[in-house]
């Protein structure tokens, strides 16, 4: 999936299976990754696991998971609130958004954090107060959020190209995640206008939805790309850092010309 | 490594002019005191590495939290919590509210944002 890490970094990343996106003493969230298509290592998330530690006098130890088949709008005790004053709670986010949301807000530790369901997938987003995250914290560097992805889950435009060589075979095993109807083959230029439909500033966002496109041929995530702005401008960091439009601050630089290699 | 700045931050929020007291067992400003300072010292783990007075200050929290009966997980505060007008629970789960308590209100809070989508 593509990450926005604490640092204001953007990658693009197979980190296929388990991962942990943050591990502090205040919680843990843990993503599975599965493969979208055949010939491909782009995954993307079907399942997140947040659990919110026991916060003495706040709220008791409380686990929320979130699957491609349920977005449930309660923790997994079957709570929609944790602790006596409300500082824990569950709510589902309505609206005009994209695909089902829903938003946990832990008022305790400052903490926003929304999951969406979009098409067969999921997306998180987290808003935490830069004072809880230790970036010196040395746990094996395995928190996506803190350290970003490591450097061999990382897909970079050489590989795209190489494997651009190979057609794309939509996943038909449920070891490859949800089964799913054929998808239509995306043209550079199809992309571009199907996303700038979606998107219409060509920034990071826009060029994630560009390549998802084209990698998979599923229209539903441009909806991704687009739920994800959304969250970004819901729980925005204080400095806001939007890309300028065709000069993203990417860490995999030139996704566009990857994408165009892919094609 | 900045272990001394911890130390005088832990000092000042647990002096008689803060209204607080070591001796003052199961104290709740106490032990957020006390957490503030456990955490501190865990932000310079990585530079103290071989700094005396840092692990002194590691082994006598330990200390510290199993005497005062602190649990190490709950609220923590930077600045002093005047146990004159102590707070109430729900002001204490309120990140925005420690945050004004602390003194610190005219300082803007940071916040960070990670987000995970597509494929």
């Amino acid at each position: 999936p593509h990450l926005r890490t604490f640092r204001d970094e953007f990658q693009t990343c197979k980190v296929e299976g388990a991962w942990p996106l943050i591990d502090n003493r205040f919680l843990s969230v843990q993503v599975t990754n599965v493969p979208v298509v055949l010939g491909s290592s782009a995954t993307a998330t079907s399942k997140i696991t947040v659990i919110f530690k026991s916060y003495h006098g706040c709220t008791d130890q409380k686990v929320y998971q979130a699957t491609t088949d349920d977005l449930p709008l309660a923790f997994q005790d079957g709570t929609r609130s944790g602790g006596e004053s409300g500082s824990l709670t569950i709510v589902e986010r309505g609206g005009s958004g994209v695909g089902r949301q829903v938003k946990i807000q832990a008022r305790y530790i400052g903490t926003s954090i929304i999951v969406r369901r979009v098409g067969s997938y999921l997306t998180f987003a987290i808003r935490m107060p830069e004072d809880t995250l230790d970036f010196s914290e040395d746990n094996g560097g395995l928190q996506l959020c803190l350290h970003g992805c490591p450097r061999n889950e990382l897909i970079k435009e050489h590989t795209l190209g190489r494997q651009s060589q190979q057609p794309r075979v939509q996943g038909t095993s449920t070891e490859l995640g949800p089964l799913r109807p054929p998808h239509q083959v995306y043209t550079v230029e199809r992309a571009t206008a199907k996303c700038r439909e979606t998107l219409q500033v060509e920034d990071v966002y826009f060029q994630s939805c560009v390549f998802d496109l084209l990698t998979t041929g599923d229209p539903e995530f441009s909806m991704a790309a687009y739920g994800a702005l959304e969250d970004l401008k819901a729980l925005p960091p204080s400095k806001l850092k939007q890309n300028s439009p065709r000069t993203p601050r990417l860490s995999n630089r030139g996704v566009s010309h990857a994408a165009a290699a892919a094609a | 490594c900045r272990i001394q700045r911890c130390n005088a931050e832990y000092v000042a929020s647990t002096s008689p002019s803060s209204g607080l007291q070591e001796d003052a067992a199961l104290d709740v400003d106490y032990c957020i005191a006390l957490r503030a300072y456990a955490l501190c010292t865990r932000r310079q783990a990585r530079s103290c590495r071989g700094d005396l007075v840092y692990h002194s200050a590691v082994f006598r929290i330990k200390e510290l939290f199993s005497q005062h009966n602190c649990s190490s997980d709950g609220p923590t505060s930077s600045a002093k919590v005047p146990s004159t007008s102590r707070p109430a629970v729900s002001e204490l789960c309120d990140y925005e509210n420690r945050v004004l308590m602390s003194g610190s209100a005219g300082q803007q809070k940071k916040y960070a944002h990670c987000g995970l989508f597509g494929d």
